[in-house]
């Protein structure tokens, strides 16, 4: 059975795909059987993973909107035990697409029925919005992984946020929870990024993970180069927590 | 009649509120008679610009979906010559309640026609999405500002939103017009920020702001002091880069 992890946040450049993308590769670089699927229709965790967006021809949008087979839009990437399932631009439609469909905020959760004993870990990365499709996610997933910047503004939408999570818990997903709150772009020189740490740990308490991620330019150089941090620069300090933050997902793997 | 801007891009975090905020405050501060209009349901151009959002009664969630006029939103900021129509959390089912409106592109459009004399200026701030919210900003808009962070992610999404602000002023908006691509967070020490600028600006050409917007940790402090840079440290180098931009923006305006 897959743990399946829903990455969300409706705050726009948190840090949701670099932690998608790093937490699945650094949880295949550990021997770990992992399905990386993108949900956003930037896809910009299917560039960052390093697949070419021109050779896609099954994508996500396929499998939750089109009634193909998910296992049909699963591609290996460069890195064993890493499948992925690639977004597409086709995507951004289906918010509104999906509004008179039946089971509309169930299609990803029966879609992903077929796969999900092939692979121990399942990361869903998503678009910034609480829309049907990150209500898809959020009903497919049985934990989140909530990123937040370490900025002011990433503060606001917290309670939007938890509410929505709530309200899916509650309508239509009982056994979903939050597994874990990661702070990134943690800038040991600003005062700011302090006391948004100190607010979020009063907040979400044992939630938030004692991994924090620092702001890290290697981190936002990988993807252009199609790599996780691990493959880009593996002594960096970005490789450095997203190992230990894999790390830190596999215990709580265990202990469930 | 008052120039009209939206402040899009549907990748998350690139500065969209943060020139929206500081655009519409050094514009003010300039002495021009300005309207900032939050259309994105986090708020964070509201709070941004200092307003209580426990005291805010009635908000563009209102004169959009809820038939009040657009006048009785707004309310003047702490700025002389700055008002603001704040925000709520209720937007978030906007998207989805204007499928079936009658106009549904064009209500913003509407609402907006009642005081758009009264402004020289009117800028609004969009989400990180490309649904009907932000089409009603497009066909509401004269001109697009758009916000492009120095880093390879936010280059992806941008052939995406040139197609939809074209496909706005084909069918929605024919005065629709790209204004100022503005390059922000820029880091002067990473080659990959003066990749991005390069990129960009090979793509853009005359559209890209001479002034590129420096990564700068007191406009990510500014907000949780309710203040624009320009008040909260003006002799920053963000509240200076804001001013220029400003600037910019008046002599854009005297061309027309
Ligand atoms: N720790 C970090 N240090 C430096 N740069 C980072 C870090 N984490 C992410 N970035 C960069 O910051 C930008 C925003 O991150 P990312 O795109 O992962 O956020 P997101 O939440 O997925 O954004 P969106 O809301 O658009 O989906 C990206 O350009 C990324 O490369
Ligand atoms: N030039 C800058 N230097 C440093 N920090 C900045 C700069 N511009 C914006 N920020 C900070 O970066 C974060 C993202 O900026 P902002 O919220 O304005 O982006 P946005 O595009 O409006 O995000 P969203 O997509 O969520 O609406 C904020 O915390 C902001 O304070
Ligand atoms: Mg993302
Ligand atoms: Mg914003």
């Amino acid at each position: 059975m897959a743990f399946k992890f829903a990455v969300v946040n409706q705050k726009g450049g948190v840090g949701k795909t670099t932690t998608a993308v790093n937490v699945a590769a650094c949880l295949a670089v550990a021997g770990e059987d992992v399905l990386l699927i993108d949900v956003d229709p930037q896809a910009n965790a299917t560039t960052g993973i390093g697949l070419d967006k021109s050779r896609i021809e099954t994508t996500v949008y396929d499998a939750i909107l089109g009634g193909r087979p998910l296992e049909e839009a699963i591609v290996p990437s460069a890195i064993p035990h890493l499948d992925v399932v690639p977004s597409t631009l086709d995507l951004a439609g289906a918010d509104i697409e999906l509004i008179s469909l039946i089971s509309r905020e169930s299609r990803l959760k029966s879609a992903l029925s077929s796969v999900e004993e092939r692979y121990r870990w399942i990361i869903m990365d998503c678009a910034p919005a609480l829309g049907l499709l990150t209500i898809n996610v959020l009903t497919a997933a049985r934990y989140v992984l909530i990123p937040i910047q370490c900025e002011y503004y990433a503060l606001e939408g917290i309670s939007q946020l938890l509410k929505t999570v709530e309200l899916v818990r509650r309508e239509l997903n009982p056994s979903l929870e939050i597994a874990r709150v990661v702070l990134t772009m943690f800038d040991y020189r600003t005062k700011l990024s302090q006391d948004v740490v100190r607010e979020v740990r009063d907040h979400f308490g044992e939630l938030v993970s004692p991994t924090v991620v620092p702001r890290n330019v290697r981190l936002s150089e990988a993807p252009s180069h199609g790599l996780p941090i691990v493959l880009y620069d593996a002594r960096s300090k970005g490789a450095e927590s997203y190992r230990r933050l894999a790390a830190e997902v596999i215990r709580f793997g265990q202990e469930r």
